[in-house]
């Protein structure tokens, strides 16, 4: 379902050019549940946001359920964005004015017209629910503590039920206890057929998933 | 050098009143290095900002350096927290407009005159190098990966040489490499003997610390 041939993504800064990933080659099928580990500034982040339909690589090709990205029109690609993928941030991306369950709701509330306010709150609560978050729904991110907005990034992936669902670094502020109940979500949800790819910096978060890939210097590899 | 007594922090939402600390009793000497466990939404920052002076207590007391808290003056608050305390924050609070050694420079920069601009400069440089940041120090925090931001955000703490270091997660975004130069860099400056106190969900983090505290639904409790 996700496959990249090549996928290149360079900063350029002055006259010196950041090559954030390099040449980078995956193969992930539907349903599969991949891992991804490496470095602080391997260039993580810079491929799942690549995958995610959030930025644009400067070579190479992305192909998305069999479609090349490249050749998508911008509405196509906000659709699938909005539809095909569940995104959860490394730094989370909360929306401050709106509280837990509004920020949830906003992947539906951007579908214009198609759910109404009630429905948005009914599964915005549930997402919330399953991340244990049901007492906390009215609050705002700066009511919230680091683990209790990273659960609303969590929740805010799943209200869409999306195909594929991109984590990056869902566990990163959360006591191993909860880290443990979100990753049996996340397999629950992989095993209701959802593609995952996770980047953690856990190897015993990494071992939830069938395969791992590791990243260094911009470089991806596969683990045998 | 830290002293609570029954401190105390809620928050009233409504009719509802949230206590996230409760009469929590403290005591760190000078030169200690403490760590913090608990839940996510235990209430560990919320401890952790009472003691950096960024937030005041619903009731109770907090003696630092042997001074009552709530009987010093606005300015006398300011200075105590910009001269004594480094505080590495959960979430980093960089400022999206300035360069990382303009973040890491930040609180020389506050007191007024008595750093040059070169003397800023070298010693936000110097801070950046302890945490192998000596190669992004130009970069604004949106060019830098997350684990980068965390280093920025340690570095800054850092570059007031403080006599408390209050650290919330200071490796939750960081591969475990990374983690464990953070880890020796927090041992030398402990050594040094400057007093840290550490919120970590990681009990291999927490291992470095020489006294272990957690805190459930509130409430502070050392482990023997
Ligand atoms: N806009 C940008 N301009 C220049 N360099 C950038 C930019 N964005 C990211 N980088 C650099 O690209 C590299 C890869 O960043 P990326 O965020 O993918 O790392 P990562 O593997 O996710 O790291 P971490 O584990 O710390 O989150 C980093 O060294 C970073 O400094
Ligand atoms: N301004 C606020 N208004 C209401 N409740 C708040 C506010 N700030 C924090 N809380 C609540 O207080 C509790 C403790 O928050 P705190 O940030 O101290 O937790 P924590 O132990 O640091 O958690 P984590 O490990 O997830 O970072 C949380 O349940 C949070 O929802
Ligand atoms: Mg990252
Ligand atoms: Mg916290």
């Amino acid at each position: 379902v996700i496959r990249t041939e090549k996928l290149t993504r360079a900063y350029s800064m002055g006259e010196n050019a950041i090559t954030a990933l390099r040449e980078a080659d995956l193969t992930v099928h539907a349903g599969e549940f991949v891992a991804l580990m490496g470095a602080s500034g391997s260039g993580k982040s810079t491929l799942l946001n690549l995958l995610g339909l959030l930025d644009h690589a400067t070579s190479g090709e992305y192909f998305l359920e069999g479609k090349p990205v490249s050749s998508l029109r911008r509405d196509e690609l906000a659709d699938l964005r909005g539809r095909r993928i569940g995104f959860i941030f490394q730094n989370f991306n909360l929306l401050a004015r709106l509280s837990a369950w509004e920020n949830v709701a906003l992947p539906l509330a951007y579908r214009q017209g198609e759910f109404k306010h009630q429905d948005q709150l009914d599964r915005a609560r549930e997402a919330l629910a399953r991340v244990r978050l049901e007492h906390r729904v009215e609050h705002n991110p700066m009511e919230l503590s680091g683990g209790e907005r990273q659960r609303v990034a969590i929740a805010r992936a799943l209200v869409t039920q999306p195909a594929v669902i991109l984590a990056d670094e869902p566990t990163g502020n959360l006591d191993s206890n909860t880290g443990v109940e979100i990753m049996r979500l996340l397999k629950e949800l992989n095993a209701e057929g959802r593609t995952i790819i996770m980047v953690t910096h856990d190897a015993s978060v990494a071992r939830n998933a069938s395969r791992l890939y590791h990243m260094r210097d911009g470089m991806l590899k596969e683990d045998e």
